[in-house]
């Protein structure tokens, strides 16, 4: 049963914490605000009202026991530091720990940090990204030289089946998944329409206008095929 | 030519703003605070030093002349709000704004918010699923029912072809991308070894111990392919 302890219940924290539980770890989440301790103790058994930077506390806490500590006090970086160092002299392997800066991630990093995390910064890039392209739903960096995206289907691919676009070698890029309107009953027995997700599409798939494409490739071969439907 | 107002440069808002620019857009960069605003001026030509809830000074600085404006104020509910409610009443349609909590995210919303992020709770959400799956290096949810994730190739897929695996047909899931190692050489004629991606894969590329792959599936079906490897 994986085990895992999170210090600091900011946003950030709480729902690591949250999530964990949902997925059926562990979790010993860590304090100094009592009121942040009480919020927690309705999702966990062991809430622990703490200054993490006692080392004794963080022993009898059993932080040493834990498989990855997640820490998650960005907004102080003394704090945070200080108990990276604290948790690396316990012995401590897997760190993963929430900075507010880069320089904040580059001193974490050097003292062993696993992952560092950069919420805002990471979530800014990909909000930047689909202001641009308005056309983009969705977007994410798969390597530092490919992404995939969301977008509405262009129009001079609407009526057309995936084989007779072959993507693949007209644009270098791939069609992973087709988003598209079904018509059915919700349970009051309403007409609706709900957004289903094809994530095997077929050869003799056709796109519909008003469907979305999840599409993957080279950011070149990406931005060159959603440039042109702007 | 794409244009922006970015009223807030925090960590997201500043981030928003070079993100943007380095996309080629306009930007209009607003903070109350003044060393923010210098910091700015390094990387904008309109870095505004001013109160965002001040109806003239947003006017002046022409926000109500871009195509969406993104608000960067998480800590500060209040003036988040406040000019929320100015922006719409100065007929701007499409509003982006970073809250720290689901009740600012809902109250925002139902002021004709386009779209509101919390970066803690997204990113929060994908750190805690890749920490119960160790193996999992990247996660993201393409739909509510759906996933990508990137994991190492499980042992009983080493040195078969995908179409010797035949994922779609026994697993539901779909291999959309290889990532591999490569020996090369770099510039100083070192031997290093370079990750590569392959978004193209074909049904004779032979997966290797060590190479990652991106799968793509209903979270279920990923579940059970991903928790069989751990
Ligand atoms: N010495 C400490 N020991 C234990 N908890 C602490 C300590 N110092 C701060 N905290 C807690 O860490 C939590 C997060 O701190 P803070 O709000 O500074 O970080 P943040 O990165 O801004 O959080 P968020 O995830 O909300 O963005 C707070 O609940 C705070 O009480
Ligand atoms: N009335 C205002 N007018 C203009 N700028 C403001 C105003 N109030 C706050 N700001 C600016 O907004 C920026 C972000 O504010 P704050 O730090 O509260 O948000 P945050 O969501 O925590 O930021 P981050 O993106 O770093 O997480 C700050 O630089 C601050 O100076």
């Amino acid at each position: 049963m994986a085990k895992f302890a999170v210090i600091g219940l900011g946003n950030f924290g709480y729902t690591i914490t949250e999530t964990l539980i949902q997925k059926g770890a562990e979790v010993i989440a860590i304090d100094i605000d009592e009121k942040k301790v009480e919020e927690a103790k309705s999702i966990v058994t062991d809430a622990i009202h703490m200054d993490c930077t006692d080392e004794n506390a963080l022993h009898n806490a059993g932080v040493d026991n834990v498989d990855a500590v997640v820490m998650g006090i960005g907004g102080n970086k003394e704090v945070s530091i200080l108990t990276v160092a604290i948790l690396r002299k316990m012995g401590v392997a897997k760190i993963y720990a929430k900075v507010d800066s880069e320089l904040h991630s580059r001193i974490l990093k050097i003292m062993g940090v696993k992952r560092t995390i950069f919420p805002e910064q990471y979530v800014g890039r990909e909000i930047a990204n689909l202001l641009v392209s308005q056309h983009i739903f969705n977007y994410m960096e798969i390597s530092k030289d490919h992404t995939m995206v969301e977008i509405l289907v262009p129009d001079y691919f609407t009526g057309k089946s995936l084989r007779e676009l072959d993507v693949r070698n007209k644009y270098h890029i791939s069609i992973i998944a087709i988003k598209y309107k079904k018509a059915t009953v919700d349970e009051d027995g309403e007409n609706i329409v709900k957004e289903e997700t094809n994530v095997l599409p077929s050869a003799d798939d056709v796109l519909q206008k008003g469907d979305k494409i999840l599409i993957v490739g080279k950011k070149s071969d990406v931005n060159q095929l959603v440039g042109t439907t702007q």
